[in-house]
């Protein structure tokens, strides 16, 4: 889920 | 996390204490773009919007506070406090220019059309574009300080270094991001000139100055 793997960076 | 990103995000930081010290010792913000710094700051207060609905680890709140944090501080001490050293002269981008288009892109080429994933794709979009006021300044006055050439350096190594974190993931974790990469990509072309001046003339003790 791209939403959760992408958004921990910054 | 792995090193690229985490070396990424600390030259990212790096850069951001080099500006913010550069305007509080010499209590100047000459050589330093407004419009630049005004865009970083709408980067990261539409990109981290997440704080208030996600929470991913400490480290990336507070990464996050301190991004939005120093970039508001940033704009304040360049337009109120040392407002009289701003060379607003030669700052002269548009960045309407940036911001408009930036937006449109956002609306047309997203994840998701939902308010909060469109505000974090225009942020990506205008991330990649916003150091251009600043290199339009440097360009127009010829020249820059060392320590402006500094952290013009530490804040292109910082998406440089966020391509590689992307190859990693890309293989070790199957996982890819193409807006991110593809606006990461430009974000860090823009740089290339200017890092090719800095290796062979800043690194040489030289000012950072444009042939004529």
């Amino acid at each position: 889920n791209r939403y959760t793997i992408v958004k921990d960076e910054l | 996390m792995n090193i690229f990103r985490l070396l990424g995000d600390l030259s990212h930081l790096l850069a951001i204490i080099i500006l913010l010290l550069k305007i509080w010792k010499t209590r100047s913000c000459a050589g330093i773009s407004g419009k630049s710094q005004i865009l970083f700051a709408i980067v990261y207060t539409t990109r981290y919007l997440d704080l208030f609905t996600t929470f991913i680890s400490a480290y990336n709140t507070f990464m996050k506070i301190i991004f939005i944090a120093t970039s508001l501080a940033t704009v304040f001490l360049m337009y109120v406090k040392f407002k009289a050293t701003y060379d607003h002269n030669h700052d002269t981008f548009r960045i309407e220019f940036l911001i408009l288009p930036a937006f449109v892109l956002a609306l047309l080429i997203n994840h998701e059309l939902s308010p909060v994933e469109v505000l974090w794709t225009f942020s990506i979009y205008l991330e990649s574009v916003a150091i251009l006021p600043q290199l339009f300044l440097v360009s127009k006055t010829g020249e820059a300080e060392s320590i402006t050439s500094h952290y013009l350096f530490a804040l292109g190594s910082y998406r440089g270094l966020y391509l590689f974190n992307w190859i990693y993931r890309y293989y070790a974790e199957d996982h890819y991001d193409l807006i991110a990469i593809v606006a990461g990509l430009v974000q860090t072309v823009l740089y290339c000139d200017f890092f090719y001046l800095y290796i062979t003339k800043v690194l040489k003790g030289k000012k950072l100055q444009l042939p004529a």
